[in-house]
């Protein structure tokens, strides 16, 4: 039962405009299409971080781009979820505060859809439900172990310190 | 459909047999620079059936073989398993646990396994389609690449949600 | 007083072997010049972090990658050095161990060269003499307002626990 | 040569007179995302002679000049001033103490200045040529730039070292 293109398109947008809000805090966003004749196939995205004025992506900051594209790949998952999702580090240009809009995203979705996140950002460790921490030993070979939510907050916080 | 778990043995630093559980909700993987976290998600990637090694950061089957270190030898042969469980039929196979095998040898043979029967590796993906690749693995650095990419592109993003 | 481009060129790679070397806390790397007649200009790396064997760039991880480019960036520093740098997030992909190392180096070479850091990471934020932190207030507009240390630290992970 | 500081006025979300003072060693600028960090980079970039507003994030003068929000009326005028330590002699002006202006108007004028003289883009891209833009600027994002750019952009980088 695959919808059309543009009925889908319709439905993703309409998300993304909810997702966007929801990761920004407020503001507002717009995915469109492009005239057929002159590009077809094209698609744009318009963004307004709250309390700032309209642009184009390329004048957003480098952790609001992010941002932005999580916001786009978190509403194609509501009108189309897949099974599961893989995401590696997409976090790694958020400051505090988005990590933790970030992370009330994946929860709310995870009742539907299945994550798995590799990330270094505590805020998002803190949203996990089961947690692997991978090494390397001396070998060149890489193990892996499960651990508690304050074991690998520890490993984190361990590292940091005992090199200082 | 959930993924159940991930057996890597062999694939790029995952020498030694290696197993994800995978539970219900958010998994994270954490770990210091290096260390092969990437690598899982590649590992993942692979058992799906990609056949683009530039997607793997490599250009050859050989690129994803345990290429040995110093107090390592190589390996000959590379396996990654998944373990899926089907009970809610979301996949058309009969079954309610699904594992799907991928091997492949220094030797330049590869084998494609779904539960235990011998397969081509378009069985694989032509199973593995549906799940719909492009907006399920998320690469790092390509969070970016979501945005950037030129509008036709972003287009097949979409394509891939209808 | 400019050199040739081959002798710099000699000098930056003697320097970025050691720089890699700092920075990884052992391993090897080399810069080479490909053959003038079939690709003119070329310029290789190949790197082999501790305990790994010799690899292209394109094999490293995302964090090896930066601490590579830094590891470069570096040693055309110590060879002609430029009498400031600002660094915009080159430390974003770094894990904790990592980003002590690059401060460390940092800290070495600002005995020389003033450098501007902007940064989402506390390791590089403890290496710093001054602090600027920026915020943008509802009407748009950026201000700054200089911290000490101790008040960045607070300021960084106060963020994290009001928005948890 | 030591920067001694940066005065920001109207350029980006720099609506306001604000200065930046910079000592010996590093300085460190934090905050969260969006709030204004790179702009401050770009200031710099740009005050040192810029002229590709594509390594703005913008493509003409006018993407630079404070363009208002929902609460703040756009600006006419942005400028940048910046101030430096010469007393070692690096830059080759008989002053201890440089200062290097630009502006620009909405009306698409705009205004070089060396020590509060009247000169010519070209004067300042001049003066701060020997600073080594190349390896002084690096940008966000860019550190993969630096090794995943041709060879012979690579290249680039030496040429400017040597
Ligand atoms: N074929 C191979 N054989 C052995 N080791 C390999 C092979 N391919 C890659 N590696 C090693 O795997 C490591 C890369 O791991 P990976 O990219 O998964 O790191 P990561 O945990 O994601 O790190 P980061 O946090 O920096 O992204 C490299 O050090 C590389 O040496
Ligand atoms: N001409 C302009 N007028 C007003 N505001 C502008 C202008 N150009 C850019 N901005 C604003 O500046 C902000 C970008 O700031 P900047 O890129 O410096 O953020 P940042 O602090 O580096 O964030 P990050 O940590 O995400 O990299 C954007 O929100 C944008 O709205
Ligand atoms: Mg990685
Ligand atoms: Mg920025």
């Amino acid at each position: 039962m695959a919808n059309s293109f543009s009925e889908t398109f319709t439905e993703v947008a309409a998300e993304f405009e909810q997702t966007f809000k929801r990761l920004f805090g407020g503001g507002t966003a717009k995915l469109s299409q492009r005239d057929e004749e002159d590009e077809p196939g094209g698609v744009d995205i318009v963004a307004q971080p709250p309390g700032k004025r309209l642009q184009g992506l390329n004048q957003l900051s480098g952790g609001e781009r992010a941002l932005t594209a999580v916001a786009l790949l978190v509403a194609i998952q509501r009108v189309n979820p897949s099974p599961f999702c893989l995401l590696d580090e997409v976090d790694a240009a958020l400051d505090e505060s988005n990590v933790v809009r970030f992370k009330d995203e994946l929860r709310d979705l995870a009742t539907t859809t299945q994550f798995v996140v590799i990330t270094h950002n505590r805020g998002t460790i803190e949203g996990a439900d089961t947690l692997y921490g991978v090494t390397m030993g001396d070998d060149g070979v890489s193990r892996t172990i499960s651990l508690r939510l304050d074991e690998a907050i520890q490993a984190v916080e361990e590292q940091q310190t005992a090199s200082v | 459909l959930l993924l159940k778990r991930l057996d890597i043995h062999g694939f790029k630093s995952f020498a030694t047999p290696t197993t994800f559980a995978f539970d219900r909700g958010i998994t994270a993987i954490v770990g210091p620079n290096g260390s092969g976290k990437s690598n899982v998600s590649e590992a993942l990637r692979w058992v799906l059936g990609e056949s683009q090694y530039s997607n793997l950061r490599g250009r050859k089957t050989e690129d994803i073989l345990f290429a040995g270190s110093d107090r390592r030898a190589p390996l000959g042969m590379a396996e990654v398993v998944l373990t899926l469980d089907n009970s809610d039929g979301d996949l058309p196979l009969e079954f309610s646990e699904i594992t799907v095998a991928r091997r492949a040898y220094r030797s330049g043979e590869s084998q494609y396994l779904i539960n235990g029967s011998r397969v081509r590796l378009k069985d694989i993906q032509q199973l593995t389609a549906p799940l719909g690749q492009s907006h399920t693995i998320i690469g790092q650095g390509l969070v970016d690449a979501v945005l950037s990419q030129r509008p036709e592109d972003r287009r097949g993003l979409f394509e891939h949600a209808a």
